[in-house]
């Protein structure tokens, strides 16, 4: 069947619309289907994927009045990938759905029956640099939680955070099968200690549930989204491309595993 | 008197705790009395400046029920700046206040017997990566924005979406004195086109609100925060530090001048 993932860091700048593009555009080339949702109000993952911004055409409407969410659904420019776009009112809507009942459970509602038709192989959750009620509807529609983790002193401190969030929706009952599908570290430096110091430490606390992949610092990462594409159509040769096809082929051993 | 400053940018890791921290270092080294609040559930600030993050010391409480701040004001190992600490609770606030009456207010209320104290030349916000009810509420607050903005493709995307909340702060009477103090270009790689079309970019757009100052990508501005120094401290040579201290002396020559 089809498996649900959220990427989500309250940290900001850490990765997780690069990784949601750069993992689903890998995984398409290696034959799977993927829908990606973009649930930040920034719409970065749409304009990554060289979609405009669309106002009406995102989960908002559908968040509160639980619709079906094909009519949603855009063909993306990479075979494989589609998407789900967002839209400034998004952050609007934050205040609407803590007000309805089973607020955590409005993006659950709407995904359930997509990911029991098995159209998809993976669908890819975008989450906005928040635990608010976006993210939190995010990991409770999900199986399973990927940490994008920049190589820096901040985002060390803040990772006990996103993953003492899993434990309390898990454990609250409201997603008893979420699990941590892994911690990516992201924009690692060669050239400095830290990003060693940093990679090191978190080895020591998360153990085998950091993948081997280690994505590089590669200016080729931030220069594909001002032309709308995604690295590997972008700069398929450049060493961010590369690591993220090895992170995929790792993402998926690991899932399926599961 | 005192002016109170918001530094916000809802597009996640663009350098605003940075700028807080720094900023406010090379403005207590020229002689100024500075006081930083973090306002950001993460307490990066609190923790780039050495202190820990406090449970039941932050705004939290105050913000909920105004009480005088003075309480919770905390001296930093650098003569001049003062904090008051973030704490995690501070995420859970959000829904709280956003039931009180005048919820945009709440910080307002609670830092104007201080500003009118004029014990301090700044009071610097340092805001969360989103638009929700703190940073509403720093906006309220302040006499002015600046915006770093990271020399990237997804930071530029979001520059328009924070100067039209501040447009709207203004209009709809919540705070008609609130301006903008300028935008800081920060991580500006001297390696990479990107971020000189940035930057041209920003200025075609800002003009004289963008300041002459870039600040550049420096590895040193990155390690400071492991040591819970501002970078005047770690490495007063660096290029992160120079930078810094020039920008202060043009922040602080353009404040005055409104
Ligand atoms: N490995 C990398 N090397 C260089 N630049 C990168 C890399 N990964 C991402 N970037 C760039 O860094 C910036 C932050 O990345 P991105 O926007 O993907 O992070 P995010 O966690 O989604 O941010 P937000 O918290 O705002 O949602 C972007 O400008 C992106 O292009
Ligand atoms: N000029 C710079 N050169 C290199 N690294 C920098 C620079 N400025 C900030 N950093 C590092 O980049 C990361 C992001 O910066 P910072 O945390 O200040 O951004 P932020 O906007 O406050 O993030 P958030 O959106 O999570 O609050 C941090 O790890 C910081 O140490
Ligand atoms: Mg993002
Ligand atoms: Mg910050």
């Amino acid at each position: 069947g089809t498996k649900t993932v959220g990427i989500a860091n309250q940290k900001g700048g850490v990765g997780k619309t690069t990784t949601v593009i750069s993992l689903a555009t890998c995984m398409a080339e290696l034959g799977r289907d993927i829908l990606v949702v973009d649930l930040d109000p920034q719409s970065n993952a749409t304009s990554g994927l060289g979609l405009p911004r669309q106002e009406g055409r995102s989960l908002y409407r559908a968040l509160l009045n639980p619709m079906p969410i094909d009519s949603l659904i855009q063909k993306t420019a990479i075979e494989g990938v589609d998407l789900v776009p967002a839209e400034l009112d998004l952050a609007g809507c934050e205040v609407e759905i803590a007000r309805a009942d089973e607020y955590l459970h409005c993006l659950a509602k709407v995904l359930r029956p997509l990911a029991e038709s098995s159209r998809y192989d993976f669908i890819l959750l975008d989450c906005p640099p928040s635990l608010g009620i976006l993210t939190m509807n995010a990991l409770t529609a999900s199986d399973s939680l990927l940490v994008p983790m920049q190589c820096e002193y901040y985002a060390l401190e803040g990772l006990s955070v996103i993953t003492n969030l899993l434990d309390r929706i898990k454990q609250s009952g409201a997603n008893p099968r979420l699990r941590l599908e892994g911690v990516l570290m992201t924009m690692f430096d060669t050239r400095t200690n830290l990003a060693e110091q940093v990679v090191k430490e978190v080895r020591e606390h998360f153990g085998d549930a950091v993948y081997e992949t280690l994505i590089p610092r590669n200016v080729r990462l931030s220069e594909a989204p001002s032309f709308g594409q995604p690295i590997t159509l972008y700069d398929s040769h450049s060493s961010g491309a590369r690591a993220y096809r090895f992170f995929s082929r790792e993402f998926i051993k690991r899932a399926r595993a599961h």
